[in-house]
């Protein structure tokens, strides 16, 4: 099960690495910007986004014209398996509302995600189509349970499952990332 | 089987990034470096070194007095699933010879190995240790396929796989390492 493995591997190399150190990035973040980021509306945990069709694009503004690119949060550099100083970084993005609110927040893809949907498209992965979507949600219910046990990681992370039939919708990942807000702050 | 998808995950997400790259890098290294690394000794391939027993340490000087951190390649920098800029980079490191030449390298762990590692440490991961080393097998196996039919990653880097029946042997990686330099230069 690639899932299992995966959401593991998430787990262990990132979110274990990355989320007990969230907060003071945001916090060294918002000492070098004026604008206020952060400071009144928006989340200070990782949003993680997790398309069920597996479909990740790099960039979110080409999602949804309500999304922008606002700044990166500093670098992180940890000697890694013989890379020093492996650098490891969230982008700060801003989310205005209907209201034209700006909201900011840390958010990403769920990089294994990529991972799946392109071995679905590779015939020697051994890896359908069909076994893609539910192999998503083995790897969200995985990375639940694991995140769940973790006392490190308690409350610095949302998992956001995103439906994909929202075709006719431009601002289905806008709204799916400010209904996370809300229900937090 | 978790190997199958590391590796698989290390290649999609990683390797088929970096390998056809990593040429360029080394020559750009190479403009802004006078001592002339690589020139006279050492590879232009990515060194991978895959312990059986999965135990990977962060910093290779400390496995072997004759391995020196020299200087990390240029950064590379790829949007990635919401990430803008994420960084990809290598660590190049000397690796002198029972003559006191020194060769100069590009070399790191396979790090999902790492995740292989912990995994057989966490109970309710459902990976014990016996199933590691057959797990490493797997993930090497499955990666050299992979590779081989890899046009872009081709000739663009080796497979080190490190028996760790060699405790008495304070210069085992090194030699490993250059055993695998002679091959090719
Ligand atoms: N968003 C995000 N930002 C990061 O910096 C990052 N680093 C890792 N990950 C994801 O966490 C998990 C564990 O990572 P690990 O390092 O064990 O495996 C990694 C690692 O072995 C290798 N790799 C990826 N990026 C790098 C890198 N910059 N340097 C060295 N190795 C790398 O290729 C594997 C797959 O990478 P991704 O497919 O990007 O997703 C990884 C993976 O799902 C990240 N995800």
């Amino acid at each position: 099960n690639v899932a299992h493995g995966l959401a593991w591997s998430f787990h262990l190399g990132y979110l274990n690495l990355v989320l007990p150190r969230l907060e003071g990035s945001i916090t060294a973040f918002r000492a070098s910007h004026n604008a206020g980021p952060f400071e009144t509306r928006g989340s200070r945990k990782l949003l993680i986004l997790l398309p069920l069709n597996a479909n990740i694009t790099h960039t979110l503004e080409d999602e949804d014209t309500n999304i922008h690119f606002h700044d990166n949060l500093p670098d992180t550099e940890i000697d890694r398996a013989g890379v020093r100083g492996r650098v490891y970084k969230h982008s700060v993005y801003t989310v205005l509302d209907k209201d034209r609110q700006a909201h900011h927040c840390v958010v990403e893809y769920a990089t294994p995600l990529l991972t799946l949907y392109k071995m679905s498209q590779e015939s020697s992965a051994g890896f359908g189509e069909r076994d893609r979507r539910e192999q998503v949600l083995l790897f969200y219910r995985t990375l639940q349970d694991i995140l769940d046990r973790s006392v490190e990681c308690r409350n610095r992370y949302r998992l956001i499952l995103l439906n994909d039939e929202h075709e006719d919708d431009p601002h289905y990942l806008s709204n799916a990332i400010l209904k996370n807000l809300d229900q937090q702050e």
